[in-house]
This record gives structure tokens, sequence and C-alpha cells, in this order.
């Protein structure tokens, strides 16, 4: 495919038959089951995925501290005070994060961070 | 990331999004890829939200992240949400939020709450259109009778803008991530090769198959998607499916 776009015209290379695609492409699906308590909701996804989740992490914080003093201190001040800013959350929020927290072995405020990465990129 | 709600030749609505994440966090020249969408694919993953044993909603999440980006709720709506840039943007609400203005919700929790709660197309608007956040973002909202289907332009305070399927004056409604009634910025016009795409494909051919060629034609589909999720409101049916773009391929 090549494409050129400019302000009056467009051209694009539309895709044809490319669905289904790979099946190994396609996403599976776990169950959270709303009824346990929220601690408890996320427990076996959190253990499935506890490696990607805190790759993805170490990620995002190494990116983001280059952006500035101001976002360094805003991630120490989540390390540091994450137990106290999650008691703070509504229910059922406060309950799963601890829950993710605590069976992927990552921080409590680093799993806070994760759920508020769509809030840092808004910028 | 681009998001469109198409309503095929019955009235059956689909809605359909690509997402994409990591935009200049990490560029890898070494294999020409960006470092946080990369570590974001093992993440996603399908979920069903059940209670008593039945479905309330299914969405696709990175996994550990609570909030809700993309969802059906069968026989009633669904939702997706695309990134607003802003200088007002979230920062500014973390900010606030952590010095204890607890007052605005954060835009996961806010979806997440729509899918859990809303019992229709109108109420899941309002939510969305209302409620005071921490961050701004487009809600590309489809419902299950003809012509449902909704962009809401949110700033943190409420709804900048409204913009229905009816006055689109389509068969479908579709979001990037700029304001749709401004043009997009010259560099990242995605949303005129997926107009041109959709148009080509036609309402005859709306379904799954249709609206995935479109979007995996760059640059709709580029360096930073993730994955291209097809809903279809009446089934409840969800497919997701995780997407690399291989070169030559456009970065963003």
């Amino acid at each position: 495919s090549f494409f050129v776009v400019d302000a009056q015209n467009v051209t694009v290379t539309c895709e044809k038959g490319l669905y289904p695609p790979d099946s190994k492409t396609k996403v599976g699906t776990y169950i959270i089951n709303l009824d346990l308590p929220p601690e408890q909701r996320w427990a076996q996804l959190a253990k499935d995925k506890a490696t990607e989740i805190k790759a993805l992490i170490d990620s995002f914080k190494e990116f983001i501290l280059d952006w500035g003093p101001a976002t360094k201190a805003i991630i120490e001040f989540l390390d540091s005070k994450g137990g106290d800013l999650d008691a703070t959350l509504p229910y059922p929020f406060a309950g799963e994060i601890k829950g993710l927290a605590d069976n992927t072995g990552i921080n409590l405020g680093e799993m806070l961070l994760y759920n508020l990465f769509y809030e840092f990129f808004t910028v | 990331c681009t998001s469109i709600v198409a309503e095929d030749p019955s009235g059956a609505l689909y809605h359909a999004r690509n997402l994409d994440f990591g935009l200049f966090i990490g560029w890898d020249v070494k294999n020409n890829t960006w470092a946080v969408t990369e570590r974001l694919r093992p993440l996603i993953v399908n979920l069903d939200w059940q209670s008593g044993g039945r479905t309330v909603f299914k969405s696709v999440n990175f996994a550990g992240y609570t909030g809700i980006l993309t969802a059906v709720k069968p026989k009633l709506f669904t939702m997706s949400m695309d990134e607003r840039f802003n200088i007002d943007g979230g920062f500014v609400g973390i900010i606030k939020w952590l010095l204890g203005d607890h007052k605005q919700k954060w835009m996961g929790f806010l979806t997440r709450d729509v899918m859990e709660n809303a019992t229709s197309y109108s109420q899941a608007r309002t939510m969305l259109a209302n409620t005071v956040m921490l961050s701004p973002a487009y809600f590309i909202l489809g419902g299950n009778q003809s012509g449902e289907g909704t962009v809401i332009t949110r700033s943190r305070e409420a709804a900048v803008d409204i913009w229905k399927m009816s006055n689109a004056s389509r068969w479908y409604i579709l979001e990037t991530n700029y304001d749709h009634w401004e043009a997009p910025l010259f560099l990242d016009d995605r949303r005129a090769p997926a107009h041109k795409c959709m148009d080509a494909m036609g309402q005859k051919n709306t379904g799954f198959a249709g609206i995935f060629n479109v979007l995996s034609s760059q640059p709709v589909l580029n360096k930073l998607t993730t994955y291209t999720a097809l809903m279809k409101v009446s089934t409840g049916e969800l497919e997701t499916y995780i997407r690399t773009c291989k070169d030559p391929c456009s970065p963003w």
C-alpha cells in the first residue's frame, strides 16, 4: 500500500479480502465475575499477565520521567503515597487496583499510575 | 485511534475501532516500532463481565487496566473512547486530584460506570456527556436502533459538542483524534482516508469483513495500532485482533 495525503486531495489504497485475519492474532477472553469482592476479580488475569504488566509500567515510567521534573514529582508521589491515594478511590476501583497489585506483586502506587495512563497522555 | 459506527441496509449497527497508543514514547530505530505500543500488545484481552452467571457487558482491555476503552452491552449500546489531546489535558486533572479535588472522575472509571450501570443508549449518552472528568476525550457511542450513533467531544467539564449520525448525513459516523468540525493535523490525517475507504466499501458491504478492511488500510492502520475490535450490538458479538503494521508503514 502507499498513500499520499494533503489538504486538497487524498489518495489511499483501501485494503480488501483481509478478513478473517490469521487466527493467531485473535484475542482470547477472560471472565470478570462482578459478584466477587473487588480484590478477587482480577486474580487469575493478574497472575497470568504479571510479567507483561510490569514490563509495560517500567517502560512507561522510563519514558515519562524524561518529560521533566513535573512528571518525576507526580510519579514519586504516586509511588510513595499509593496506598493512601488508592483508599480514596470510589468502589469498586480501590479494591480492584489493590487486588491487582497484590496478585502481580507490583507496587500499589505503580498500579495506580497504570490506571491513570490515559490522563497522562492527553497533553 | 479510529472509531466507526455504521449501519447496514437492514438497520443493524456495527461499531469498530483501531486503538492506537504510544506516540512519541520511545521510537526503536532498529525495529521501526514504538516501545510502549510493543509492550501493550501482549496485554490485550477480551473481558466478559458477568453477574449471576450472565454477561453484563464485554470489553477489550489491557490487562490490569480497570477502566473501559472499548465495549459492547448486548442489545443496548456500544462504546469506544478516542484520545483527545488538549493543553488543558489530563495533567491539570491529575494535579487537581492529587491535591484533593476528587469531584472529577477518572475517564476509565466513568466508562466502566456507564457499561455496568446504564440501561439504555440515551442514558449512556447523558452520563458520558455530563460527568466532570480528569481529562478530555472523544466518546463514540452506538445504539441498537437505526440512526443511533453519536460522537461526544468532551472537555474535562462537559460536552463541547454532541454529533449525531443523523447530522453527519451518512450511514456511518467516524472519529479519529481531532474535533470533527476542524481539519486534522495535515501530518496525521487518518480521517480522510477512512472516509474514502468507507465510501468505497458502501453501505451494502457493511459488516465485520468490510469494516476490518477499512481499519486495515494505511494510515488508518499504522505503527501505533495495537488492536482492531469489531462489535455488533444486536448479537453482542465482539472480535478483537492484535495488529502489527509491517514496513513500509506510517509511524502514526
